[in-house]
């Protein structure tokens, strides 16, 4: 379902240039649900952005479904990214000038769907993250928790195939933790969401089928 | 040194009251390291802006080594602030259009200090964090704990007698979490730092010297 071989990606400032990731090669079946752990600064968003299709691999291929992505223009990228996957990023990018409710709802605004029914999948999947008292509010209204909800609710409110999760519950205490990664878990098992989920959090790495380990842009294990 | 009598804070939106604080009362003595924990939503970060000067209770008292904060003016917060509190955001708070270096002598500015001086301490500061390597850098082009880390080397420059850290290690593997574990201890016990610190993360908050528990802004021990 996702391929990624002989991945480089390279980031070149004025002054520095970073190997942010080096000879990558991963696959991940339909329906898996595999953690990405390392240190600091060794690669995991950027291996998350590349198979998002939010960023193209410097040498390499990415491949979704047997199709080789990284020979696509960008208005198929975005298409395929619309439809197929859901990402929660590390740092949410929530807009700021729309509720919570709007923001749940951005990923179906490309959909043929009623105005009624966008705003009750948003309202669901809010109440799946426990934030059904704040769907009104906007972002800069809510605890770091809440924004971190908001952004899973929007990841998954289009029933994406594949979902993308960067540190997921890095902001949450440890019962909501386990409500989210309870969620993450039901998606896989029930839906068949093939989930990536980059975490610091071992215990919750290891009740995942695998673990890719990265150590500066490297492979590990 | 940090005193808060009969703390009460409530946020009022179109829609809805939330009372993020109610009848909070808490004494930091100086040079003490302590840790506040709670469920996502119940008033951490809350309680850290009122102790930092970053907002005001809606009834109640705050007091800095006996100083009656609460009846001060703008430019007297201010200058207090930046003389004795540094403060680790949950959200970081970077400078977008500033590298690295530039964003951690940030509170260095108002300081009668060289350029030279500033930078010196900026780029130790960023020593400390294990960011040597990045300090021409932009914030986004920093991975997340990058990041993070930057937010706190920014906050331990100016040599505060307080340090307010919210969640500090959220964003960092087990290794580099240790790193600023033990950074922080090192202020609290060397440079006698008052230290209160947000964290979900249980093992780190039974090295405080107590813990503070907020449930639906309340306290429960
Ligand atoms: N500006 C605001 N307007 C309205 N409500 C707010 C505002 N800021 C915070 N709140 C609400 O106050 C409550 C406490 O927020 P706070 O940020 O202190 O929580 P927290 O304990 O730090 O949570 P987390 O662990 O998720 O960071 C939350 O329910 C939040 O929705
Ligand atoms: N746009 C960019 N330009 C230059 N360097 C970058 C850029 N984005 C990321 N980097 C560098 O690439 C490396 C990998 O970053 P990445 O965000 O993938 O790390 P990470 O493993 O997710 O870290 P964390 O656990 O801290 O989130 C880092 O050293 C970072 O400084
Ligand atoms: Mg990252
Ligand atoms: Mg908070």
């Amino acid at each position: 379902m996702i391929r990624l071989e002989n991945i480089e990606k390279v980031y070149r400032t004025d002054r520095i240039e970073t190997v942010a990731l080096t000879n990558i090669n991963l696959e991940v079946d339909e329906g898996e649900f595999i953690s990405v752990m390392g240190p600091s600064g060794c690669g995991k968003s950027t291996l998350l952005n590349l198979i998002g299709l939010l960023d193209v691999p410097t040498e390499g291929h990415v491949q979704l479904d047997g199709a080789p992505i990284t020979t696509y223009r960008d208005r198929q990228l975005a298409a395929i990214r619309n439809r197929e996957i859901g990402f929660v990023f590390q740092t949410f990018h929530l807009v700021s000038d729309l509720s919570v409710l709007d923001n749940v709802q951005i990923p179906l605004l490309y959909r043929r769907m009623s105005n009624r029914e966008r705003r009750e999948r948003a309202l669901e999947a809010l109440d799946r993250v426990g934030l059904s008292a704040r769907v009104h509010h906007f972002p800069s209204q809510l605890s770091g928790g809440q924004q971190q909800r908001v952004a899973i609710a929007r990841a998954i409110v289009g029933r994406p195939r594949i979902l993308l999760a960067d540190e997921p519950t890095g902001n949450l205490d440890s019962h909501m933790g386990e409500e989210i990664m309870g969620l993450l878990e039901d998606l896989n098992r029930g839906e068949r969401t093939t989930i990536v989920m980059v975490t610091h959090d071992q215990q919750k790495a290891e009740r995942t089928a695998r673990i890719v380990r990265l150590f500066d842009g490297r492979q590990v294990n």
